[in-house]
């Protein structure tokens, strides 16, 4: 995944199996953003890999004050490239634990 | 902790931490 400057983790170990799971999202290098965000320290949230999409959550970081507007599109990213890593690995090792 | 601060957004809950030291790239 290409380097956005946000990163996003796995805040808790995936089971494979639960269609929600916790993400920690913080910003590594600001220079990467347009607009300043808030030092926001790491920002923990829980997200539904069946119902809902990565830009959803990026607008709501929006609305919440921690990213400026001009930022929605890169904190999308990369929770959009963290999400399929994890429903990529779900997919490989999944049928290997059954 | 005091460190740790919740903000709600459209319903969803955000957790806000300091990142740890070790996680952030040397600027």
């Amino acid at each position: 995944a290409e380097d956005t400057g946000v990163r996003v983790e796995l805040a808790e170990e995936d089971d494979g199996q639960k269609s929600s799971i916790a993400l920690r999202l913080w910003v590594e290098d600001p220079k990467k953003l347009k607009g300043k965000p808030k030092d926001n320290g790491a920002i923990e949230f829980t997200f539904d890999l069946e119902k809902e999409t990565p830009d959803d959550v990026a607008q709501e970081m929006v609305d919440a004050g921690f990213f400026h507007e001009s930022d929605v599109k890169i904190v999308a990213k990369s929770i959009r490239d963290r999400v399929a890593l994890i429903l990529w690995r779900r997919e490989r090792i999944w049928p290997i634990l059954q | 902790s005091s460190l740790t601060q919740v903000v709600h957004s459209a319903g969803r809950r955000f957790i806000v931490s300091p990142v740890p030291e070790s996680r952030l790239r040397e600027q």
